[in-house]
């Protein structure tokens, strides 16, 4: 599986995913990279795509429960005291608590995999429970990292 | 004016004693053109539908992921692919699933969210929409690649020998 999540310049996130799914599936069987919401999803202040066993990230519509929290706290957050993003380093590990939780999730229901999202504030986040994922990320302030393990 | 963008190329058990240096570095040079491929939409200003399209299509067109050329095997040997996207200020989205004649799925997704009253289409009929669009077909051995064939092979194996098991599982039970 293969996906990628970003933030344009005018502020829109999008979020894709794409895979051949399992070895050796069988009876027409679907995962969850074509389930909007379970391995993708995206909103005003979030973008999620995963990989792993898909029907536990399915069963816990993994993409849209991280987004939709990031974007409630985002609102609560914003009414309180401003903008997460006005915050440095708030929003990002915000996301990062939300990601790991749904990897913690997905592993308490017997499944595994990881994440990559975008936090409220464009930082990129990602979450695995897997000895390895095969990932990246860059900005436009010059981080740029390649990772396997 | 800022921009980011994060990938990945699936995840699970990568073992470092299999992952040769070769192997290492072609994985991640394409990662790297991936990463190249959607930042540089961002930079010139393009959308992030744009740079998610790109670098996911990089990753569709290499081996080593599976996706679009690397999708592994299903048990009648063929590939089956999914894809989906999705629009985060309107909530756009699509999806394709079970296509196979499709090269990019990930652009067919797009396609179906852009040119289409549907989110979700799938097998036979994403295909032929894939086709009323115009995007790019081939035939089912583009995708074939031998690793994934292998892998396949040996899952049966696995299954074959599991099957063994509980018949003689079975037999002890009704003695």
């Amino acid at each position: 599986t293969v996906g990628a999540v970003a933030i344009d310049r005018d502020g829109v996130i999008s979020a894709g995913t794409s895979t051949g799914g399992m070895t050796g599936k069988r009876w027409g069987r679907i995962g969850d990279s074509p389930i909007i919401g379970a391995g993708t999803y995206a909103n005003a202040k979030c973008g999620l795509s995963a990989t792993g066993s898909g029907e536990y990230f399915i069963r816990l519509a993994v993409a849209y429960r991280v987004c939709s929290q990031l974007e409630r706290i985002e609102r609560e957050v914003s009414e309180e005291a401003g903008s997460m993003a006005s915050r440095p380093g708030l929003a990002a590990q915000v996301a990062q608590l939300a990601a790991d939780k749904a990897i913690t999730e997905v592993g308490e229901l017997g499944g595994s995999g990881g994440v990559i999202l975008l936090a409220p504030d464009g930082t990129p986040v990602w979450a695995f429970d897997t000895p390895g994922m095969y990932r990246g990320k860059a900005t436009s302030d010059g981080q740029r990292q390649v990772a396997i393990y | 004016g800022q921009w980011s963008i994060v990938i990945h190329g699936g995840a699970g058990t990568i073992k470092r004693d299999a992952m040769t240096p070769e192997k290492d570095a072609e994985i991640r040079a394409a990662l790297d053109r991936a990463l190249d491929a959607g930042s540089e939409v961002l930079a010139a200003g393009g959308s992030s539908l744009d740079a998610v399209t790109a670098a996911i299509t990089v990753l569709e067109d290499d081996p080593n992921f599976n996706a679009g050329k690397g999708a592994v095997f299903t048990w009648e040997e063929t590939n089956s692919l999914d894809a989906s996207i999705m629009r985060g200020d309107t909530l756009e989205a699509g999806a394709v699933a079970g296509a196979s004649t499709t090269r990019n799925p990930i652009l067919l997704a797009r396609k179906v969210m852009e040119e289409s009253p549907h989110v979700l289409l799938s097998g036979e009929g994403a295909d032929q929409f894939a086709r009323d669009q115009g995007l790019k077909q081939v035939k089912p051995d583009y995708f074939f690649t031998q690793h994934r064939f292998d892998s396949l092979k040996r899952h049966k194996a696995r299954a074959k020998r599991r099957e063994k098991v509980s018949q003689l599982d079975d037999d002890g039970k009704f003695g």
